[in-house]
């Protein structure tokens, strides 16, 4: 099996909590716009470099962004 | 592999030799910069490895992921499901406490968050536009030894352009276009071969990845997509999904939020904690059910069922 590829994935998934600004920012209806989505594509880019995956094609929906990503 | 966002909720799924656990840190500073600064709930799993020699620290071994996740949160559980000399699986969660973890290295002293705050989080903990679907449930099917032909399909072939191109060819010729007819679909096929695959649908996502290669073919398929009709639905869907890569062993995992399981009759709550395992078993000729475990964990119930080809 030289040079065989490991297929069976690392799967995390971590739901957070606002702090007392960003609840605010919800209650507005603003929340949707910031938390994680309004993260920089540079800065999922260097914890992606961490985890030796670069991004290939990003979709979104209203709700939902999602990274494709190498490896 | 696959990273899905939400804005309160992150999916990080890498295969290979990735370290994706390295990245935890940095993630949780992202989302306390942003606005997120605790963890609500964390789910960390994956099947056994192939070759487990290959990989990286932190993921050099199951202990080695528990001690690095124990560092990082005050309550954390580890759990082996499965048999132990065949196909098995890891998990490890934080149950929430007081609707909240605190971060060890993160917000070091709990105490310090305002009442204020507290409140807030509780009440917005149920709060399903906010947080956590009434409904949640997630899929997963681990699918290993697929069938040549079916794997055919993976390869990039002569004079094929790989990328995007390649990809929606695959869609295309395997019916993963036809898993949910309305989703926006992103796949891309890699040269020689492999295929990766994110589908989004409203606030709902699939995800496909597979390795073809005889001796250690791989294939995962992963979802939120609400599915009408529970456990019947579910194994509606394994099929579908095993009837595109024909393996030879395959396991499926449900996590389902039972948010209201302690105002149903004892009966019926005692009914939905089952898997899907003898529906799929019903609906799929020639597998065999080979493991079935059923657990309760803090808001969640979760089943893994094993299954096997008679070939």
């Amino acid at each position: 099996a030289e040079g065989a590829f490991e297929g069976p994935e690392k799967l995390l998934e971590v739901w957070f909590l606002p702090n007392a600004d960003a609840v605010h920012a919800q209650c507005k209806g603003t929340f949707a716009e910031h938390g994680l989505r309004a993260v920089r594509r540079e800065v999922w880019d260097a914890m992606l470099d961490v985890v030796r995956c670069k991004v290939l094609s990003v979709i979104r929906t209203e709700s939902v962004d999602a990274y494709l990503l190498s490896e | 592999s696959s990273m899905f966002v939400y804005p309160h909720k992150l999916i990080l799924k890498t295969c290979g030799t990735t370290t994706l656990l390295k990245a935890l840190p940095s993630m949780l500073r992202i989302a306390m910069r942003a606005g997120l600064n605790r963890v609500w709930r964390l789910f960390y799993s994956r099947k056994s490895f192939m070759f487990p020699d290959r990989q990286h620290y932190p993921h050099n071994g199951w202990q080695e992921e528990v001690s690095f996740l124990d560092d990082l949160f005050l309550e954390g559980s580890a759990y082996l499901v499965g048999k132990t000399n065949a196909d098995h699986w890891y998990l490890y969660l934080t149950a929430p406490q007081d609707n909240y973890c605190t971060l060890k290295s993160i917000v070091a002293d709990a105490s310090a968050l305002s009442e204020l705050t507290r409140i807030e989080a509780r009440r917005h903990a149920s709060d399903p536009r906010l947080l956590q679907p009434e409904d949640d449930q997630t899929v997963e099917i681990l699918m290993t030894d697929l069938d040549r032909d079916a794997a055919q399909a993976f390869y990039h072939r002569l004079g094929e352009k790989d990328g995007h191109v390649g990809g929606h060819r695959v869609d295309a010729e395997t019916g993963l276009d036809k898993i949910d007819r309305t989703a926006q679909m992103d796949s891309y096929l890699f040269s020689p071969c492999g295929y990766s695959l994110n589908a989004l649908s409203g606030e709902n996502y699939f995800t496909v990845h597979v390795t073809p290669e005889p001796g250690y073919s791989y294939a995962s398929f992963e979802t939120n997509l609400p599915l009408a009709g529970g456990d019947r639905a579910v194994s509606q869907l394994v099929r579908q999904v095993v009837d595109i890569f024909r393996p030879g062993k395959f396991s499926v995992t449900v996590f389902k939020s039972l948010e209201h399981a302690n105002t149903q009759p004892a009966e019926e709550t005692v009914a939905a904690k089952l898997p899907a395992a003898k529906d799929i078993a019903s609906q799929l000729k020639g597998w065999g059910l080979t493991d079935r475990i059923v657990y309760e964990f803090d808001g969640y119930h979760f089943g893994f069922a094993s299954f096997e080809h008679a070939r």
